[in-house]
């Protein structure tokens, strides 16, 4: 089984088309292994991003670095997950 | 499991056998206004099912919903059930829906991408595409809203197995999305055809691989902001509405785009609830509520459709 130990979601917000741009770059790493939830589309739209805790440091230092604001929609995803599977299993019980 | 519908738990996430024995139990309690047909199977061989509501004749015309075509998006499967136990309900007490039924069959398609679904139980909660084996690669899946013979390879997919928006080898080669495609042929008179996703709050119609508008964009705009205005109504969740492309980003080979070039002119496609904390891992609290809300505005589409036949 996938587990989620220590992957954050991070909520993006691109200021301008610039930003967005920047944000896209990040998209075709494919060694960070990003699993985009929201696209970067346009600076209309934040972005929502699972990144995994190997590469944390690396985005949140390139987004920082190119002034791009962030905040962490999800502490640790597999907390939820594990949250998630025990309401059902609550449930079904 | 519950022994009927009235005891089935429909503010808690289910899985996939959970889900598909209740389309037995609703069948089994409403056979006379519902039935289940398989219209075909999934790629690792689960029966995909589509829930009928019908109330007689023969090749009436039809209303689609299908739900969780990405499988990880658990809320819009949660919403399926519900909007079924809404449908059998409704049918003789509320007055709108009773007129829909009379005149209307509806098609109900729960769990759209049945291996992915169960692949979100067992192995990896944040899968998204179907299960099918990629032929010179060991990334698996298809993202099956980018395999419609729509736009399909243009800007907007991937070419490459391993990203989350692979299009496929070829237009309709998941068997998930060709099931869909031989039944709206054959079936031939679906006059809306509704498919939903979460989360972003969004209610969306053609096109998304190209930036030409669709020849009723007047129209499907209209209806959408009513949809939008209704859903809003219930919990004051905000929407956007308009094009895909125009609303969030070119997207090839996508389903209402194929619907839509299909002559299935109310062709939407929802975005569910997203309180901007929790995205796919909405919490089971909230099912109902989102449920609700985008009831109110398939009802608003579904009554369109019904007064202004086409």
């Amino acid at each position: 089984t996938e587990t989620f130990v220590g992957h954050q979601v991070l909520r993006i917000f691109a200021a301008d088309e610039f930003q967005v741009e920047k944000v896209k770059e990040l998209e075709a790493l494919e060694h960070l292994q990003l699993d985009f939830w929201r696209h970067p589309i346009h600076s209309e739209f934040p972005i929502d991003v699972r990144v995994p805790f190997d590469s944390l440091q690396g985005v949140k230092v390139f987004l920082e670095s190119n002034g791009i604001r962030y905040s962490i929609m999800i502490e640790d995803l597999q907390s939820l997950v594990d949250e998630e599977k025990l309401f059902m299993s609550r449930q079904h019980f | 499991m519950p022994r009927s519908i009235e005891t089935f738990n429909y503010a808690s996430y289910h899985n996939l056998d959970e889900i598909y024995d209740f389309m037995d139990l609703l069948v089994g309690e409403n056979s006379k206004l519902v039935s289940k047909i398989q219209i075909g199977k999934s790629y690792e061989g689960r029966p995909i099912n589509v829930l009928k509501f019908s109330t007689g004749g023969s090749n009436r015309p039809a209303i689609w919903i299908d739900t969780g075509i990405h499988s990880r998006e658990w809320v819009t499967q949660a919403s399926g059930v519900y909007f079924a136990k809404k449908i059998l309900e409704g049918y003789g007490k509320d007055a709108s829906l009773t007129s829909i039924l009379d005149n209307f069959d509806i098609f109900l398609e729960i769990v759209t991408n049945p291996d992915g679904f169960a692949f979100t139980h067992s192995k990896n909660r944040m899968w998204r595409k179907t299960r099918s084996q990629n032929s010179g690669s060991s990334c698996v899946g298809v993202d099956p809203n980018r395999n419609w013979d729509a736009g399909f390879g243009e800007a907007g997919s991937s070419g490459n197995p391993c990203t989350e928006t692979y299009r496929g080898p070829y237009p309709n080669s998941e068997p998930e999305v060709k099931a869909i495609v031989d039944f709206v042929k054959s079936h031939g008179n679906i006059k809306a055809f509704i498919s939903i996703h979460s989360y972003s709050q969004l209610l969306l119609y053609p096109y998304g691989y190209t930036s030409k508008k669709a020849a009723d964009q007047a129209e499907l705009d209209a209806l959408a902001q009513k949809a939008v205005e209704a859903l809003t109504s219930l919990h004051g969740t905000k929407y956007k509405y308009g094009s895909i492309i125009t609303t969030i980003y070119q997207a090839s080979g996508g389903t209402i785009d194929w619907t839509y070039e299909q002559g299935i002119k109310y062709s939407y496609t929802f975005e569910l609830r997203d309180t901007g904390r929790y995205g796919f891992m909405l919490p089971a609290s909230q099912i109902i509520p989102t449920a609700e809300e985008t009831w109110l505005a398939l009802m608003v589409i579904m009554e369109h459709t019904r007064d202004h036949p086409y």
